[in-house]
C-alpha cells in the first residue's frame, strides 16, 4: 500500500458525506445503497464512522459530472479515467467525482459503482495507489463480484496504519 | 518492403500520443517532455521519457524497458482511477 506524500488523514474519526446528485443511470435509491456500502468496507475494520448529511459542507462531497466538472481535471469521455478523489483536507479534500459519460451499473453490464466507490474514498481517506494487483487500491478497474467483494490484506493494512483497528474487531 | 506503411506510423503515433497524455497525468512528466511526439521525430529527450514508462512499468510489474511494448499499451489503454500513481 501507498499513503500520500506527508501521509494525509482525517485528524478525526466521524466523517461527513453529502451526495450532491445523482447518475441517470441508475435509481437514486440503487446509487444511494452503492455508496453506503463502500464507505462502510472502510468502517468496518477502523474506528471511522460515516454520516451523511443532506445540507451544507460534508467532509467528502460527492457528484457526478462530465469533462470539465469545476476542479481543473476534466474527465476524457467514455471509459478512460472513470472517477476521482483527493485526499484529506478542508475544501475540496476528500471531495469525490465520478464520470457522468461511464455507464454506471450495479452489476457488471457497465462499471461497478460500488467497487469504483470503494476505491476513490480509499482516496478520500489518505489512501494512494498501491503495487498489489489484489488491492483495491490498484489503479485499474476489474470487476468482481460484488457478493464475493473483500478488502485484500495490503488494503487493511494500507487503512489501519492511518486510522488503527476497528474496536469491535 | 522495408518502408513501414502510412497505417503503421500513423498507429505508433497515436501510441505515442497516448503514452505522453497518461505519462503526463499519472507519471508526472516534466514539462520540459511536453510535445513528445515530435521531440521522438527529432530524437531528443527519449531517454527522459523511457524513464518515465520505466518508472510505470515498475508500478505495474511489467518487464521494465522503456519501451512502449504491447503489455504496456495494453496497460495504459485499460480504464482506471485519474488519481495519479505518483503522488503529487
Amino acid at each position: 500500500y501507498n499513503h500520500f506524500p506527508g501521509t494525509i488523514k482525517w485528524k478525526k474519526n466521524k466523517i461527513t458525506y453529502r451526495i450532491l446528485n445523482y447518475t441517470p443511470d441508475l435509481s437514486s435509491t440503487d446509487v444511494d445503497t452503492a455508496i453506503r456500502k463502500a464507505f462502510k468496507i472502510w468502517s468496518d475494520i477502523t474506528p471511522l464512522k460515516f454520516r451523511r448529511i443532506l445540507n451544507g459542507e460534508a467532509d467528502i462531497m460527492i457528484s457526478f459530472g462530465a469533462r470539465e466538472h469545476g476542479d481543473n481535471y476534466p474527465f476524457d469521455g467514455a471509459d478512460g479515467i472513470l472517477a476521482h478523489a483527493f485526499p484529506p483536507a478542508a475544501g475540496i479534500g476528500g471531495d469525490t467525482h465520478f464520470d457522468e459519460d461511464e455507464t454506471w451499473t450495479m452489476g457488471s453490464n457497465g462499471y461497478n459503482l460500488f467497487l469504483v466507490a470503494a476505491h476513490e474514498f480509499g482516496h478520500a481517506l489518505g489512501l494512494a495507489h498501491s503495487r498489489d494487483p489484489g488491492a483495491l487500491m490498484f489503479p485499474s478497474y476489474t470487476f468482481i463480484k460484488t457478493k464475493y467483494f473483500r478488502l485484500s490484506q495490503d488494503d487493511v493494512n494500507g487503512i489501519q496504519a492511518l486510522y488503527g483497528r476497528s474496536k469491535s474487531i | 518492403s522495408a518502408v513501414p506503411r502510412l497505417s503503421e506510423i500513423e498507429k505508433n503515433e497515436e501510441d505515442w500520443q497516448l503514452a505522453e497524455a497518461y505519462l503526463n497525468r499519472f507519471y508526472k512528466l516534466e514539462d520540459g517532455s511536453a510535445g513528445f511526439a515530435s521531440k521522438i521525430r527529432n530524437y531528443v529527450s527519449k531517454s527522459s521519457l523511457s524513464n518515465k514508462i520505466k518508472k510505470m512499468q515498475e508500478f505495474f510489474g511489467l518487464e521494465i524497458t522503456g519501451n512502449l511494448d504491447s503489455a504496456t499499451m495494453g496497460i495504459m489503454e485499460k480504464p482506471r482511477c485519474g488519481v495519479p500513481d505518483v503522488a503529487e
